[in-house]
């Protein structure tokens, strides 16, 4: 690691271009954590077949694995840094950015992520957008999600728990309603990465000890299930829709996940409300 | 109940699968959010009466008239930009917290000047500190405002019940922290 930064119960190593490479609990247990956008491309279908449908409002249907950016962006990333706070403002390209959050008094990390308006005239394909984790841990498999909106089920990839099930599309048939977390566990080492999110996305583990989260998407073909139209939203410049969202990544031992995940996720959707008002003379007068 | 009414059926419109799902038309998309904003705007209205309440004394929210609230909520602050914050304007934050314990809550607030003095529901001064906005956020189209910093302070607010929290701009007691900012090499 270049340098790390310090939250309440670990510390965050970075290399020297600002990425985030591991997180080192304090007992000197260390997991790697590689974070990077990546896109799918939408698979136009030609909407001939029942099941060659376009990837869609109600169906996501990539057209092969997830691609990685290539990081063409020379700006290089900002580090701010001020007591207790560490921010690392990065681009990862024109129309992609995001900001690592630390603080030395929180649990865990802040992802702050810019995306959009997502390029697709120039080429004719709709894309995707992902973040991916990619971590160290040995998972089997298996992925935690939220999906019935109450408790974490455990879903195993290529796997249904109730009937044999031929995978047929890699990507869509593990996909998950993600509402507001999903969580890996490595049982051996007994540690549980957690990220949460501000709104229902979807999202996967497609190998192990890697999690991924669908952000933004465009496609320019309707997959025919009724709503007739493709998902390309144009936003207010008539460029395409920017979307600004943030996760919250947590590392914990198995025993303690349960406890941090839950009061994190009801905290944040239980957000305290900002109101303001002038006020004239001290705040003694005010009070 | 006519003002909090709109909401409330509006959220029950949007139990419907498409608007769950986003598989609704964009049309229809462009509708719920129409709706959604102006049910919520009323509201804010309740809300605002409710503070007032829950207040010993009644300040003057805004420009004189405690039921005007328009500009007492940030509708933009998911953009960084507020017109309320990054007036020149001293701002008595009052902080409202539903949950049934203490909780900590780190207040971003863009701004426009970089020296000011936080200070807490005794008047102690709170530590405080001003973060550059991430220039893609500033490009961020519709974003209309002169911030280009959020002031970033804690605030710990009690279970159900408010706390306020004073931004003072420019006075003499104000020491600014300024963050380290470099590029990465």
């Amino acid at each position: 690691a270049s340098f790390s930064a310090k939250a309440n119960s670990f510390d965050v190593m970075f290399d020297k271009t600002g990425q985030m490479t591991a997180i080192r609990l304090p007992g000197g247990q260390s997991v790697a954590v590689d974070q990077s956008f990546e896109y799918y491309r939408s698979l136009p279908g030609n909407n001939t077949a029942p099941q060659f449908r376009a990837s869609g409002a109600y169906v996501f249907r990539p057209d092969g694995p997830s691609k990685p950016y290539n990081n063409t962006d020379s700006e290089a990333p900002t580090l701010v840094q001020s007591p207790g706070l560490t921010e690392i403002h990065r681009r990862v390209n024109e129309y992609i950015s995001q900001v690592i959050r630390v603080a030395a008094d929180i649990d865990y990390i802040e992802l702050d992520y810019v995306c959009g308006p997502i390029p697709v005239l120039t080429d004719g394909v709709g894309k995707e957008i992902i973040i991916r984790f990619d971590t160290n841990l040995t998972t089997n498999g298996v992925l935690y999600t939220d999906s019935n909106g109450r408790q974490l089920l455990k879903r195993e990839r290529n796997r249904r728990p109730t009937w044999d099930m031929t995978v047929t599309e890699a990507q869509s048939g593990n996909y998950y309603p993600i509402n507001t977390r999903l969580a890996i566990r490595d049982e051996r080492q007994g540690l549980q990465f957690t990220v949460l999110n501000d709104r229902a996305q979807g999202g996967a583990s497609l190998t192990d000890g890697a999690v991924e989260l669908m952000v933004h998407r465009r496609t320019l073909y309707d997959d025919r299930f009724g709503v007739n139209e493709p998902l390309n939203e144009t936003g207010v410049d008539g460029q395409g829709l920017v979307i600004r969202g943030q996760l919250r990544l947590l590392l914990s031992s198995v025993e303690m996940a349960a406890e941090q995940h839950r009061e994190l996720a009801q905290r944040w959707y239980m957000e305290p409300m900002v109101t303001f008002a002038k006020y004239g003379g001290t705040p003694e007068e005010y009070l | 109940e006519g003002r909090v009414s709109a909401l409330r059926e509006w959220m029950g419109v949007m139990q419907h699968h498409d608007a769950v799902t986003g598989t609704e038309k964009q049309h229809v998309a462009n509708d719920y959010a129409l709706k959604l904003y102006k049910s919520v705007d009323k509201c804010r209205q309740v809300v605002a009466e409710g503070l007032n309440k829950l207040m010993v004394k009644q300040p003057q929210l805004w420009e004189g008239s405690p039921l005007v609230v328009d500009r007492l909520f940030c509708e933009n602050l998911n953009v960084s930009a507020c017109p309320v914050t990054e007036s020149d304007d001293s701002l008595a934050v009052t902080i409202y917290n539903p949950m049934g314990r203490t909780v900590s809550h780190t207040v971003r607030l863009p701004v426009v000047n970089k020296v000011f003095t936080v200070l807490d529901p005794l008047g102690k001064s709170v530590s405080s500190t001003i973060v550059p906005i991430p220039a893609p956020v500033l490009a961020i189209p519709g974003r209309q405002s002169k911030a280009r910093d959020e002031l970033v302070f804690e605030a710990v607010v009690p279970p159900v019940g408010f706390a306020t929290y004073f931004v003072r701009q420019n006075s003499p007691q104000s020491v600014p922290i300024e963050p380290i900012v470099r590029k990465i090499t």
